[in-house]
């Protein structure tokens, strides 16, 4: 598929979205 | 933001040479075969693969022996509330869950053979109005289940002994959980699937619900069978449990939807559809396993899809005897189980 539609990606994002969520 | 870009691929047609018959098992005293499953087994020091088959009032679990037969180890009875599924521990050894209930799951117990003492044992795990259950990794389990008021999602973990250790909660979105997929090669990241076609993502770890996304309108009542994070996507194998045949391809029975879980935006990636000559609205019951995909269709023939060149590449037609009424992959291997309402179990080499 074509990434780019899909917005910035991150290869971490699993531990950043466990940063930003709350506890 | 939920973008499609499906490309249609022309289907070979099927072959039904793709799948060997191995061997079948046949319980007879099983009235009305509700499902079949396998698991590992160890009690005499060597661990091998059983096959384990429920009907409505007990669950047997199968041994193979030579020359393609098996041998019934041992049956727990549930007289009380009817069995409903199976839910194997995918690398657990002597442990396996099911769900009673009526209509819906009531009940989760716990199948154990110890092999210090020689005994079989079932152990009550959880009951209330449980909507989605699933055996993790690690010897874990998942449920979400509902309150009036509330809805609770929880793992459960056991030891290698059975007993059941403590539990963690997970964050609970407000609408209901309908099904769950671990994302592979990630022990502590869990997805879900929920009433309004959404996409949850959880850290099991913490608890912590790290993402909602929606999976988009147009193909209602989603199930997530299977997840895997590759290059910062998300990648998650839905079926359509109502799946049509069409031409346009716009009602496939199988989907791989790659989500940007930082953007909660998507992206269908590969389609399978129902094979032809299938027409009418199907209701599939199914099971993935890596890239490989098999459901019982309404006409009582199973069908096996490649979802990564999103075709069918193996059709099973109704057996002589009857229907096929269940289908499942095996643990850790390439076999296909298929299974018939009288109890006779076939396993197919795909």
């Amino acid at each position: 598929c074509n990434g780019s539609d899909l917005g910035p990606i991150s290869l971490n994002w699993f531990e950043e979205l466990s940063a930003e969520a709350p506890p | 933001h939920v973008a499609e870009q499906l490309t249609p691929v022309p289907l070979d047609g099927p072959k039904e040479e793709s799948l060997q018959l191995l061997s079948k098992l046949k319980d007879s005293s099983s009235s009305c075969a509700v499902d079949v499953s396998t698991m590992w087994w160890e009690a005499t020091g060597s661990r091998e693969l059983c096959v384990v088959t429920a009907c409505e009032s007990s669950v047997s679990i199968w041994k193979p022996l030579a020359s393609d037969c098996w041998a019934k180890i041992y049956t727990w009875e549930l007289a009380e509330i009817p069995v409903i599924q199976i839910v194997p521990l995918p690398d657990a050894c002597n442990l396996v869950c099911i769900a009673l209930g009526d209509l819906e799951i009531g009940e989760i117990r716990l199948l154990h053979y110890s092999s210090e003492n020689d005994s079989f044992k079932q152990s009550l795990v959880k009951n209330g109005n449980i909507k989605a259950v699933l055996g993790l990794k690690d010897r874990r389990l998942v449920s979400s289940s509902r309150t009036t008021q509330e809805q609770q999602v929880e793992v459960l973990s056991f030891s290698e002994t059975g007993r059941s250790k403590d539990g963690q909660t997970l964050m609970a979105p407000e609408e209901t959980v309908l099904a769950f997929a671990e994302v592979e090669w990630m022990r502590d990241a869990l997805v879900g699937t929920t009433v309004v076609n959404s996409i949850v993502v959880w850290n099991v770890k913490t608890g912590q619900l790290l993402k909602k996304m929606h999976i988009g309108y147009s193909y209602p009542a989603s199930i997530c069978h299977r997840a895997y994070s590759d290059s910062g996507l998300l990648f998650v194998v839905l079926s359509h449990p109502h799946a049509k045949e069409s031409e346009s391809c716009g009602n496939p029975a199988f989907r791989v939807v790659a989500f940007n879980p930082k953007t909660a935006r998507s992206m269908g990636v590969m389609f399978s559809s129902l094979p032809p000559g299938h027409p009418g609205r199907q209701y599939l019951e199914g099971d993935v396993k890596d890239a490989s995909a098999a459901a019982v269709l309404t006409s009582g023939a199973i069908a096996v899809w490649d979802l990564l060149l999103g075709q069918c590449t193996a059709l099973l037609p109704p057996a002589p005897e009857g229907d096929w009424a269940l289908t499942r992959w095996a643990t850790g291997s390439t076999c296909l189980l298929a299974g018939q309402r009288d109890g006779t179990v076939c396993l197919y080499r795909y």
